[in-house]
C-alpha cells in the first residue's frame, strides 16, 4: 500500500499527525503496528471523511487546517469508531 | 449518544471501584472526592450505586499513570490522549486510566479531573462516544464550569437507555 497524498493544506509534520490519527481513532482493530497500518490513500480519505463527519466538519477527504484543530485537541484514548 | 456493539452493561446493581495509583498533582482526599462526584453523576440518574474499596479485585480499577501502563495502549506525553477506559465486562472490563503526564487540577487550568473521568466512566458503564458537541461524551475535551455539574441530556438519556431511570 502507497501512503496517503491527498491534496492536503497543511504542512508535511500536520499530514503525519493526520495519519496517525486516523490511525488510531478511525482504523480497523488489530492494526496497531505501523508497519501493518499504512494506509492507502483510498481507505486514509474514507477514514478522514468518516472523521470529519463525526465532528460535523465539511466532509472533504481533505486534510485541512480545520481538521487538523481538531486533531490537535486533547481527547480521550478510546477510538470514535465502535469495537 | 451511542453504545458498544453488544450493548455490554453491567448487570448488577453494587459497582466497586479501587484507584490503585494516584497523581501527585492532587492530594488522595481530592482525587477520592473528584472521582466519587463523577461516579454519582450516574448513579444521580441510573439505579445503579458506586463503592470505593482499598483492596483486592474492584469491577473498576483506576491508576494514573504516564507512557506505558500495563495496557496495549501507552500514553502520549502532555496534550493528545488524556484518559481511556474499556467497556463494561469481566477483568480489565470497566478498567479506566488516566495519563498523568497531565496536569490533573479540580479548576479551568491544566485539564479538570472531574470532567475527564466523568467521560472515562460514561464509557466504564457502556457509552460510547456522541456527536452531540454539548455531550459529555464528545471525544475532545473542553472545559465547562463543574460547578453544580449534572450530566447533559444526551449522556444521561444514553445511560438511561441500558440501566432505566433511577427513579422508576
Amino acid at each position: 500500500p502507497t501512503a496517503p497524498t491527498s491534496n492536503s493544506t497543511v504542512s508535511p509534520e500536520e499530514q503525519d499527525l493526520a495519519e496517525e490519527y486516523i490511525s488510531q481513532f478511525y482504523s480497523d482493530v488489530g492494526t496497531k503496528n505501523t508497519s501493518l497500518r499504512r494506509l492507502t490513500n483510498n481507505t486514509f480519505r474514507e477514514d478522514l471523511e468518516a472523521m470529519q463527519a463525526f465532528f460535523g466538519l465539511e466532509v472533504t477527504g481533505v486534510v485541512d487546517n480545520e481538521t487538523i484543530t481538531i486533531m490537535k485537541s486533547p481527547r480521550c484514548g478510546v477510538s470514535d469508531i465502535s469495537r | 449518544y451511542g453504545h458498544f456493539p453488544g450493548k455490554p452493561r453491567w448487570k448488577k446493581r453494587l459497582i466497586t471501584y479501587r484507584i490503585t495509583r494516584y497523581t501527585p498533582d492532587l492530594t488522595q482526599r481530592e482525587v477520592d472526592t473528584t472521582i466519587g462526584q463523577a461516579f454519582q453523576l450516574y448513579s444521580d440518574v441510573i439505579p445503579l450505586d458506586f463503592k470505593q474499596i482499598y483492596s483486592g479485585t474492584a469491577d473498576i480499577m483506576i491508576l494514573f499513570k504516564g507512557g506505558h501502563h500495563g495496557d496495549f495502549y501507552p500514553f502520549d506525553g502532555a496534550g493528545g490522549v488524556l484518559a481511556h477506559a474499556n467497556s463494561p465486562g469481566q477483568n480489565e472490563g470497566g478498567d479506566t486510566h488516566f495519563d498523568d503526564d497531565e496536569t490533573w487540577t479540580l479548576t479551568r487550568r491544566g485539564v479538570n479531573l472531574l470532567l475527564v473521568a466523568a467521560h472515562e466512566f460514561g464509557h466504564a458503564l457502556g457509552l460510547d462516544h456522541s456527536r452531540d458537541r454539548r455531550a459529555l461524551m464528545f471525544p475532545t475535551y473542553q472545559y465547562v464550569n463543574t460547578y453544580g455539574y449534572k450530566l447533559p441530556d444526551d449522556d444521561r438519556r444514553g445511560v438511561q437507555a441500558l440501566y432505566g431511570s433511577r427513579t422508576t
